[in-house]
């Protein structure tokens, strides 16, 4: 389902965060829909769920957890 | 696992600066202090903790606002804590969380801050859910322990902790005490009595030690006094042996029912330590090059330590008489020296074993001719009558410095 524009900036945020989004150096700050799906996915492999690319309520619920404040350094080449 | 940089050493110190509202002060330090176990346990690595001035890893709790950190927290949840990778140190608690101990309630900080303490070590995150460098606090775990991906990470950084090592420290079941601190007692006459303990300490100068003080040994007679604990700081006097292990360099002092632990001047973390393994009140300790191992000796029995590996002492004490022929009971001193030679001390007397641990024709000698004193004292030899000069002394005439100066002793900070 689409997300609301509260929770699309949350979840940007943590992606942006952690290491998952990279803000690009020039031009506007909007991602685009098929990197924010690259980094969600990236985040699901990284935390053992299901990966869709889809913000879904286990995804949701991963990133409410308590965690460290360091960055996430995954990529798909690291995961590979 | 991923790697994020390394400590150029091993010896790590760190400080705790503040302690959160929920949780004492002891507790704390407990739990920070296991923290830093689970690494040393799984790496040769060691911490000690430093209550003033710098220290390689700094602990504090901040909030929401913070003078000396950019990276502010955000309340209870969610951020719980961060660190900086090496070499710089810091690890930084959110204060705003329930920080607590042995409960599945709030945040454990134990755990908070090994995964923490992980980072100033160099590890990044984990993509192991189970492992302690996850990214996300998977809660109170009684049991906890380091995944293998963890301690894999880690080794790749400092290799691995020695079996050995660990098993020797654990088997000693020592207990911390207390330093000591005296006033001094008497100068003594390096050229006359008995000493309390001998050693071929670092580089290669032989100390001998009586009272509270320490004098090395040379071609030209007994070095300056010094007080014992200005150069091993920390060590009372009137040791009862003493004993330098080439192998480890590690320097064991013996006192009553207390061990004292020194690589080169610098006290072991840890020590002094209660030892029982073997019976207080020892008489006199050496190192033996040819199988490498340590022997301690009281009154008429020894023990044989292997200072890395496990060793059963049940089987201990053994008649000295069995394997160093001709030496006397309840020594006061003993030392392999640089001659291939092992050497006893009692009274005013020393004795020479040769290769077969055997003591040598024409011993036991007067230790004013050890001590290089025939300058200044004569010397009678006990068994012969003969007046020997010390520096006629085919042996000892191979002592390794010429120099009677302040020079042969480093100074406590060397």
């Amino acid at each position: 389902r689409a997300l609301g524009p509260t929770e699309k900036e949350a979840v940007l945020d943590y992606l942006l965060q952690y290491g998952y989004l990279q803000k690009p150096l020039e031009g506007a700050d909007d991602f685009r829909l098929e990197d924010i799906t690259e980094a969600l996915r990236t985040f699901q492999e990284a935390s053992g769920l299901p990966i869709s690319g889809q913000m879904d309520d286990a995804t949701r619920a991963r990133m409410k957890q308590p965690r460290c404040g360091l960055e996430d350094p995954f990529n798909q080449k690291s995961l590979k | 696992y991923l790697l994020l940089g390394h400590w150029r050493k091993k010896n790590l110190t760190f400080r705790i600066f503040n302690v959160p509202s929920t949780l004492s002060l002891p507790r704390v330090r407990a739990a920070l202090h296991q923290a830093f176990k689970y690494w040393s346990s799984v790496a040769p690595l060691t911490f000690r903790e430093v209550k003033a001035g710098w220290a390689d890893i700094r602990l504090s709790f901040h909030g929401r606002q913070s003078l000396y950190c950019s990276n502010t927290f955000d309340g209870p949840g969610k951020v719980l804590a961060h660190a900086d990778i090496p070499e710089l140190g810091s690890i930084h608690f959110d204060k705003d969380e329930l920080w607590t101990e042995g409960t599945y309630q709030g945040v454990n900080l134990r755990i908070i801050a090994a995964h923490e303490v992980g980072h100033a070590l160099g590890l990044g995150h984990s993509r192991y859910t189970q492992a302690l460098m996850a990214p996300v606090y998977a809660g109170y775990q009684p049991f906890f322990k380091l995944h293998p991906d963890d301690v894999a990470g880690i080794q790749a950084l400092y290799g691995k902790r020695s079996p050995e090592t660990r098993d020797e420290e654990e088997e000693t079941e020592m207990l911390t005490v207390s330093p000591v601190t005296a006033k001094p007692g008497p100068m003594p006459n390096p050229c006359s009595g008995e000493v309390d303990a001998m050693v071929l300490g670092p580089r290669g100068k032989t100390y001998a030690f009586k009272g509270d003080y320490v004098w090395t040994v040379t071609d030209s007679g007994p070095g300056p006094l010094f007080q014992i604990s200005a150069l091993w700081e920390g060590l009372p006097g009137n040791l009862d042996a003493a004993v330098y292990s080439p192998r480890t360099r590690r320097t064991h002092f013996f006192k009553g029912n207390k061990v004292w632990r020194y690589v080169d001047f610098k006290m072991s973390p840890g020590f002094p330590m209660k030892f029982n393994r073997v019976e207080p009140n020892l008489d006199a300790a050496l190192y033996w090059p040819v199988n490498q191992k340590v022997f301690l000796f009281k009154g008429s029995g020894y023990w044989q330590w292997d200072e890395l590996a496990r060793t059963d002492l049940s089987r201990y004490p053994k008649p000295i008489k069995e394997l160093f022929t001709g030496v006397p009971d309840r020594p006061s001193a003993a030392m392999s020296w640089q001659d291939g030679q092992v050497y006893f001390f009692k009274g005013k007397e020393y004795w020479r074993l040769n290769q077969q641990l055997r003591v040598a024709k024409g011993y036991p000698r007067n230790t004013t001719h050890w001590m290089h004193c025939g300058s200044q004292t004569p010397d009678t030899n006990s068994s012969t009558g003969d007046v020997t000069p010390s520096t006629t002394d085919t042996v000892l005439g191979t002592t390794p410095s010429t120099m009677g100066s302040t020079l042969d002793i480093p100074s406590a900070t060397d």
